[in-house]
């Protein structure tokens, strides 16, 4: 990874303290192309090696005794500056019940994360309701029905195939039995397909949820920013859930949509099993992303 | 995608803008990219629009020729694998419909035990579609489930079998040697080799696709590619490194949740979208 080939460029330039264009040149070079190998989109990379290539200019760098292991030092820190810098947490109503909605591209994993989050909320004394509001996908309500009953929380039975009603049934519900956490389950869609995005807003509209959360898959490439620049301009996001973590996916998707759309990850999905879900840490994150 | 008119060096960053933004990735984009500046020193281009499909022909070079599934046998049957949500479940439903378009009688196996409502997903699309699918307890034996479709299918007169599969890391020894035990399942159920080993690919993906491709085929000998969800934004360029690496042929792409939204892959179209 990175790491691998700054440590034997140090090699190379060990005790000679000052470096060369040249030198800065082909360390430069060769950030982004780890950072395009770990699928940073290529306006992240372009203003990642920019910037990093003006703090080389400064004092800092120049005058230190070890220019390129500073510079490195540098790069990281920009790198967990745009993630975020520290755990971020989330947002709870004032009064109950608070509203989360997931949404994303098909496959990102929102069905088994919504049973994730409810697991996890449930440990710490929340009482969440599981909301399916995919009634299209087949088995996509009975999916996250058989979750609610594996993790022990209450499922929102759908008895309709119209969205609105659905939804304020539920959060009638919510309201009349007590479920303070509400975590309502889209379907997933393209971002390029309007009909689906303005179904999308409608439904966030309806719910005026405390959470918009965009549940990415962290294989995802260059499409990243694509579609959380469009997720976060049609519906808007107040964060992300990064997932398939396990995978060995560098997940530089994850740097391109918060750099983008300016949101936090609040977090990530390391299994498919509904107690893989931990909090999002900015600093493994980059380090992960640098390889 | 060109901005300017002139051929030179410059129209070179363009295009490796365009190729990296598929996710092609370095590797490839700088060996596409060789020929191309090679031929603009020798000023063999005229207009960047002969540039263009210099590349065009380049990429589909090193693309896998439009390769036909492998129907010969009775029963014909085929294992579906991949990471987890690529689209699996989805594409058998596809293909099932268009092998009955030809006239086929396929025979569904949901030999995804473990994840919620597997089974129940592909026996909706089975029900839809009035093709049988073998449905087991949740829980079972994937490589038991595969065997157990494959005879019944035979006893039935069913002359396709499709096989879905759990979603699995390609990160998990666990579950890599799992569908080992399908596929040697398959082989026993059939006294020879399944006709088609399909890696299902999320055309969403990007350098980590080649990572799933190699490892899914260290494991299990793959005898092709579907490449889904190529109606939206991304372009699916990581298929240029893996027919790089591996020049395993593409059967098919996915381009949209219905049941007809599947498609020949066509290299030529495929390279043009890649690039416009
Ligand atoms: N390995 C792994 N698998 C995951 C993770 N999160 C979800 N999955 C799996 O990914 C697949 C897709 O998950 P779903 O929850 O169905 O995804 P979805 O976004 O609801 O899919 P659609 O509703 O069709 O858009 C399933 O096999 C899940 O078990 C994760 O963090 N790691
Ligand atoms: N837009 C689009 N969506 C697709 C395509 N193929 C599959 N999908 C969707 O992707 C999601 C996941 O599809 P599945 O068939 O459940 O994927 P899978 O690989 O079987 O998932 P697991 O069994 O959980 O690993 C569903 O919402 C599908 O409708 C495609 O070509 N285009
Ligand atoms: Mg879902
Ligand atoms: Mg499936």
């Amino acid at each position: 990874g990175l790491t691998d080939r700054l440590s034997e460029l140090l090699g190379r330039f060990r005790g000679k303290g000052r470096i060369s264009q040249e030198e800065l040149d082909n360390w430069l070079r060769d950030v982004r192309r780890a950072l395009l190998e770990a699928d940073v989109s290529l306006s992240v990379c372009r203003h990642l090696v920019s910037q990093i290539g003006e703090r080389a200019r400064t004092p800092d760098v120049l005058e230190h005794p070890a220019p390129l292991r500073r510079l490195s030092q540098i790069l990281y820190e920009e790198l967990v500056r745009i993630l975020g810098e520290k755990v971020s947490p989330v947002t709870w109503a004032p009064r109950p019940p608070t509203i989360w909605l997931l949404m994303g591209l098909q496959g990102s994993g929102k069905t088994t994360t919504a049973g994730k989050l409810a697991s996890l909320y449930k440990k710490q004394g929340r009482k969440p309701l599981l909301v399916p509001a995919d009634l299209k996908r087949p088995a996509a309500s009975e999916q996250l029905r058989q979750i609610a009953e594996q993790v022990g929380v209450a499922f929102f039975p759908p008895d309709s195939q119209d969205l609105s009603r659905l939804c304020q049934r539920a959060l009638r519900d919510a309201q009349d039995q007590g479920w303070d956490l509400v975590i309502v389950d889209s379907a997933g869609r393209m971002h390029s397909d309007e009909a689906l995005m303005e179904e999308l807003a409608q439904l966030k509209r309806l719910l005026q949820p405390h959470e918009s959360l965009l549940v990415l898959d962290a294989t995802t490439g260059q499409d990243a920013v694509r579609l959380a620049e469009s997720f976060d301009s049609r519906i808007g996001l107040t964060g992300v859930i990064l997932t398939k973590l396990d995978s060995d996916a560098r997940g530089g998707a994850v740097l391109s949509v918060t750099f983008v759309t300016g949101k936090p990850v609040k977090f990530i999905g390391t299994g498919e099993h509904l107690q893989d879900i931990d909090l999002f840490h900015p600093d493994r994150m980059a380090a992960r992303i640098l390889g | 995608i060109f901005r300017s008119e002139k051929v030179d060096e410059s129209v070179l960053d363009e295009l490796e803008e365009a190729l990296l933004a598929a996710d092609a990735g370095l590797s490839v984009t700088d060996r596409l990219l060789e020929g191309i500046r090679e031929g603009i020193r020798k000023k063999r281009f005229r207009s960047s629009k002969e540039v263009q499909d210099a590349l065009i022909n380049q990429i589909v070079e090193i693309l896998p020729p439009a390769a036909p599934f492998k129907d010969q046998s009775v029963p014909s049957v085929w294992l579906f694998l991949g990471i987890n949500g690529t689209g699996k479940t989805t594409t058998i439903a596809k293909i099932a419909r268009w092998l009955q378009k030809r006239r086929k009688k396929p025979y569904l196996v949901a030999a995804d035990t473990f994840r919620a409502a597997g089974i129940e997903q592909l026996k909706i699309w089975g029900d839809r579609l009035g093709a049988p699918v073998l449905c087991p307890q949740r829980g079972s034996d994937p490589a038991a489930v595969a065997f157990d479709g494959i005879q019944a299918a035979k006893a039935q007169g069913y002359d396709f079998v499709l096989i879905d599969t759990a979603g699995r890391m390609h990160t998990s020894h666990n579950l890599l040697q799992e569908m080992a035990k399908i596929y040697r399942s398959t082989q026993k159920a059939l006294g020879r080799e399944p006709d088609e080993i399909l890696l299902i690919l999320d055309g969403t993906a990007g350098q980590n696709g080649l990572s799933q491709v190699r490892r899914f085929h260290s494991v299990v000998p793959l005898t092709g590619l579907i490449v889904t969800k190529l109606d939206g934004t991304a372009k699916g360029g990581i298929v240029l490194a893996i027919a790089a690496e591996l020049g395993l042929p593409i059967k098919a792409v996915g381009v949209g949740e219905g049941v007809d939204d599947l498609e020949p892959f066509d290299p030529q179209a495929f390279a043009r979208s890649l690039l416009g």
